[in-house]
């Protein structure tokens, strides 16, 4: 389903580089539960943008079906974004001046559904996130961790093939925790692929893959652990 | 050092009030390593928001040493925010057009101290939480867990005697993670007072104190868990 092949992403800093992924060869297989786990600042978040289409490499590609994202022009990518893919951010990315239940049902506005189908998914899923009474509040106007749990009913609004989830459970306590790689690991039994960024070592009882990156390689488990 | 008595914050939603904290009797002793825990919206932000004289409470009322948080005036309340607390917030709060060791240094700035010795302070506390080699990168040219420890060292550099820390370690690995709390731990030999917001049950390895909260109310460790 998705493949990274020699994939680099480089930022300059003056005369310095950061070498934010350092040649990345990653097969995340179809239906799979992917988690990648490394040391902060190891590449995990830049992997997902570059898999979700919302930054382009340095060089290198990304296969994902039969599409090299990477030579995709702005139109295909923004398609490939709203129709392909699920992004839950890690800094959660929701619009400051629209409730609870807007921001999940946001990215249903381009699908053709009428509004009042798209206001009951939403509030559907924000009740699945545990927000059920939540839903007319503002962003500033909710915890960290529900803010979290709004950016992931948001992603999944769409039921995208493709779930990209950048520290999903970081501002949650072990129920809630629990309660969203929970409703992940169903995702992935009704066939969807999962690709997890996570600090939490509960994830990986989910996971059908591992990946361990350090300094913006893939790495062997052992190694990873000796760190 | 620290006491709340019948501490109460309610929010109005339309008809709907939301009671975040509902008489809270809380006394956190001077030089404690205070844990707070509980499910995601249970009054963790808003019993440190709170305490560090960021808002005012519906009623009751915060005792910091010998003054009441709540009957301060405007200038007092600046003051106490300035030069009595250190806040580590959840969702960080860096200026996002100042370098990391911009944003270190800024709480230095009323301080009298020499612009060149603010520099130094600033970079002294951004090796200490493992960012030396980042210190020019501005806040969206860091990832997730290093803009965390960012405002970790930020709240440090002022020394102050009381440091709040919400979920100060949620967005970082296993060894950054324990460095951080490594670092409160010492701050507390060393004579503060730490209140620490938490969904990490390792920090409860650090903690003289423990605080569980569910629907804004103090219960005991049974109930909690019973959750
Ligand atoms: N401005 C506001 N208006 C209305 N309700 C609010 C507001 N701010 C917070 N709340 C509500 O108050 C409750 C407590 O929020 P708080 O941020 O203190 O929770 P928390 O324990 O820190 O949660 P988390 O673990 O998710 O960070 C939540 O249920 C939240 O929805
Ligand atoms: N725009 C940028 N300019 C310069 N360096 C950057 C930029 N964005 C990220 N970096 C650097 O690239 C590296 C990888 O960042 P990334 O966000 O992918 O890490 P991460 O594994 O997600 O970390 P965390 O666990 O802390 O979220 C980091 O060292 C970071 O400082
Ligand atoms: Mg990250
Ligand atoms: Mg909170």
């Amino acid at each position: 389903f998705v493949q990274t092949i020699n994939l680099r992403k480089t930022y300059k800093m003056g005369s310095n580089e950061v070498h934010a992924l350092d040649g990345l060869d990653l097969t995340i297989p179809s239906g799979s539960f992917t988690v990648v786990m490394g040391p902060s600042g190891s590449g995990k978040s830049t992997l997902l943008y570059l898999v979700g289409g919302l930054d382009l490499p340095t060089s290198g590609s990304i296969v994902v079906d039969d599409d090299e994202i990477e030579k995709m022009d702005e139109n295909a990518l923004a398609d490939y974004r709203r129709n392909k893919v699920g992004f839950i951010f890690q800094s959660f990315n929701l619009v400051a001046n629209m409730t609870a239940e807007a921001n999940v049902a946001f990215p249903l506005r381009f699908s053709g559904i009428k509004k009042k189908k798209r206001i009951e998914r939403a509030e559907d899923l924000m009740e699945k996130v545990g927000l059920g009474d939540r839903i007319g509040h503002r962003p500033t106007e909710l915890s960290g961790g529900q803010q979290q749990r709004v950016a992931v009913a948001r992603a999944l609004v769409n039921d995208p093939p493709l779930i990209l989830a950048d520290e999903p459970t970081g501002n949650l306590d072990t129920a809630s925790g629990v309660a969203i790689m929970t409703m992940l690991d169903e995702l992935c039994k009704a066939g969807k692929t999962i690709l997890v960024a996570s600090h939490d070592p509960r994830m990986l009882n989910y996971a059908t893959h591992r990946v361990f990156l350090m300094d913006g390689q893939m790495v062997e488990e052992k190694q990873y652990l000796e760190s």
